[in-house]
């Protein structure tokens, strides 16, 4: 039988370290909405 | 040695902003049916470097209709979007604009409006009335009644309906149409226009004086019906625009393109 293998979780010494205060970029587009979405 | 490749935009840099702002404006300065619409949201833009200080710039633009009609000297910033329990309309616009030594200008526009689903707004608002097809009989008795019910009791000049801009139909607790129209004022008075033999006709560009009305119906538990029209007064036209060049009716249909 096939069995689908749970991602392993990325061993959290993998993880590149950020700087502390690391604010990730804001997506470029698509930009905010300023009234609501249809 | 080509122009160096200018950093990408995000849509919501100051930049894509200002390129909005002038795709905007030109779209609602460009459109003569429907309502002005205002900046949703910056879904894209791509800026293609020509040469030193010389871009091309592609905008894709979500936009929301607001409740200006297009014939409105009502500033943009002041007309409020229309909201969703009111059965908004959306308008999806791809814009290519030139950057030319700091300065915008539009090359091309193509717009699609649709109103949103009707599903949308009954899953939010189950007793919201939804919009109605423009040519639907009971909007246009009413529209008809509405502008005979105006004219009948106005003192000013006699109005002409140039286009019925929404229409919407509640159906319980009451039934009630609504419904939303431009005008314009004739060259009779609404007593002259009585008299059969005067052939009322839309005052010339130069003296143009357009207006809104809007109208609500209610045909069930008891016929009721209210009126209130506003003309705008005198308005120098967009000369490379043409206005309305006919009174005839023109329905401005949700759902339409214009390039």
């Amino acid at each position: 039988t096939v069995a689908k293998r749970a991602v392993a979780e990325v061993a959290q010494h993998d993880k590149v370290p950020r700087p502390v205060g690391f604010v990730p970029p804001a997506p470029p587009c698509p930009g905010k909405i300023r009234h609501f979405k249809i | 040695v080509p122009a160096a490749t200018p950093a990408p935009l995000g849509c919501d840099d100051p930049e894509s902003e200002a390129a909005a702002e002038v795709a905007v404006n030109y779209i609602n300065d460009h459109s003569r049916h429907g309502y002005k619409f205002a900046l949703n949201r910056i879904k894209n833009i791509r800026v293609l470097r020509q040469e030193l200080n010389n871009d091309v710039i592609f905008l894709e633009l979500d936009l929301l209709e607001t409740t200006c009609h297009i014939l409105s000297p009502t500033p943009l910033a002041n007309c409020t979007v229309r909201s969703f329990k009111e059965h908004a309309v959306e308008g999806d616009c791809d814009v290519k604009l030139q950057k030319l030594d700091g300065k915008f200008s539009v090359l091309a526009s193509k717009c699609h409006s649709h109103a949103d689903s009707s599903e949308d707004v009954l899953q939010l608002c189950p007793e919201c009335p939804l919009l109605a097809s423009l040519n639907n009989t009971e909007v246009l008795t009413t529209v008809t009644a509405a502008l005979s019910d105006h004219n009948s009791k106005t003192a000013g000049a006699y109005l002409r309906l140039l286009e019925i801009g929404r229409a919407r139909i509640q159906h319980r607790p009451v039934h009630i149409i609504s419904v939303e129209f431009a005008v314009a004022a004739t060259n009779c008075s609404a007593a002259e226009a009585k008299d059969n033999g005067k052939a009322c006709q839309l005052l010339p560009d130069d003296q143009s004086n357009f207006g809104f009305c809007t109208a609500t119906q209610v045909t069930q538990p008891s016929q009721d019906l209210r009126v209130d029209c506003q003309l705008y007064g005198h308005q120098v036209p967009t000369a490379d625009v043409p206005l309305f060049s006919r009174p005839g009716v023109i329905y401005s249909q949700q759902g339409q393109d214009t390039s």
